[in-house]
């Protein structure tokens, strides 16, 4: 069972799209995946088709500690993609979890009844290194960070790796970083080769040799209700995520 | 004096590259401009020419009620325009933050000793509604709210929008939503157009005529480390920005 926390504290540089298109390729190769929404902007949990109105439970019961992840746990509009949702009322409940004695464990108790059903678990982080993204980090055995192969992708880089470093030394030590994806690479763009290369001298064995490159169709794909892998199997999207879902089965960062 | 809150809790949809072009060609124009660096990530200070190694007083210790505004404010490399630059502890002082009485007037009082010199005080967000973002429609009349051309752009307008009410009611009667800017603009991309459209079907007396297009050059310059105004005066980023900012002078809401 694969863990995977998908973070960046910089806004826009497809964490979401990473977490659902990943997911979306790999139950359609066969596995049983489950994402979890840890945004209170709930935006993973609109793309896989979830309807806030509808729901009984959130993740929000979840951090809350007044519900459990079976009574939570949706299936998505994704072949083998389950979902624990999102709901607004997540900003709240963050702000209650600062309060709890082991605060930083709540979601890995939380999900302990149930990742054990799944290949591959991906937890979708909102942009900014708060106790949702510390729960995170304590909750999962690797990290992918997708970089924005734009100026303010190294910006804060540096902060996150060490952020990374902190939990694994007092809160997890299985935890390490796994991948640093480069997204919205557009190769008649100088600055995006420039930030490719950059990111590859200062993270090499990170990067693998998919990039995702830039594609409206990934843009558009929310509108469409839908995972690019289904709507446009054969635009550059498409292909890149579905690339690097086979590197991110095979994926071992060398020591 | 205009002060304006540049929001949205959505990331990367343009919110620091329209505080600061703004500010650039406001300043250009002959108008005293103050930016105001909210955000724990710090891009409007790296943006500015800041250094942050060499920072005597930030926007922490203004939070933190440390170091008076003018101890703090520094020129920026565009002419006639200063900034309160932030530092990557801004995420501590923020946390800190949250036990004050008065919490949500900090950042008010701490400016009203300086505003009075400027024009134009602009106040650069980071991506999530929390204390830092409240204390900034706390300190403003007017808010401005930068919306990507893109899918998830409605999905947090909503919530958005009832924080501005409730900071008016509770907090500050004076603040309002004076613009909501397009940003990546595309027309080549019906996403974009569509988007716009319903932009200005549901906010449509926010919008103003000009809409910020997508413009490489804009990623670019802050790699180039110059405002796009005085780095490529005839890109489309420059000429938006430009046209925006005559509108922003005149700009009156109808009621
Ligand atoms: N490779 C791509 N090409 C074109 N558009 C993309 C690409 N990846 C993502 N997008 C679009 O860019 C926007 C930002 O992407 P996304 O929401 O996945 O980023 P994020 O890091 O999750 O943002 P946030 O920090 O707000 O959570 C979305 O409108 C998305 O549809
Ligand atoms: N009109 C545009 N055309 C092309 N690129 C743009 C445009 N506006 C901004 N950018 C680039 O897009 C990225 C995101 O923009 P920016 O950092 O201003 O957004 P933000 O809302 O401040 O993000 P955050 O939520 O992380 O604070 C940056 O790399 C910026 O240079
Ligand atoms: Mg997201
Ligand atoms: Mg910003």
């Amino acid at each position: 069972m694969r863990s995977i926390a998908v973070v960046n504290q910089k806004g826009g540089v497809g964490k979401t799209t990473t977490a659902f298109n990943l997911g979306a390729c790999l139950g359609k190769m066969g596995y049983r995946v489950l994402l979890v929404d840890l945004d209170p902007q709930a935006n993973l949990s609109v793309y896989s088709g979830i309807s806030m109105g509808e729901l009984k439970f959130s993740v929000c019961e979840l951090i809350s500690e007044s519900a459990t992840a079976d009574e939570i746990v949706v299936p998505t509009r994704l072949e083998n993609v389950d979902i624990l949702p999102s709901h607004l009322n997540l900003s709240a409940a963050e702000f209650e979890l600062n309060y709890k004695v082991g605060r930083e464990r709540v979601l890995a108790d939380g999900l302990k009844s149930i990742i054990g059903k799944y290949d591959f678990v991906f937890i979708d982080c909102p942009p900014y290194l708060g106790m949702l993204t510390i729960n995170a980090l304590t909750a999962v055995k690797e990290v992918f960070i997708p970089a924005q192969a734009e100026f303010f992708a190294l910006v804060g880089m540096e902060k996150l790796i060490d952020t990374i470093e902190i939990v694994r030394k007092r809160l997890n030590k299985k935890l390490s970083l796994s991948m640093v994806i480069p997204t919205f690479y557009d190769k008649r763009v100088r600055l995006s080769e420039e930030t490719v290369m950059l990111l590859k001298g200062r993270y090499g064995k990170y990067i693998p040799k998919t990039v995702i490159r830039r594609d409206i169709r990934l843009a558009e794909s929310p509108a469409m209700g839908q995972a690019i892998v289904n709507w446009k199997p054969s635009s550059r999207g498409s292909e890149d995520y579905m690339d690097l879902a086979k590197e991110v089965i095979d994926w071992k960062v060398e020591p």
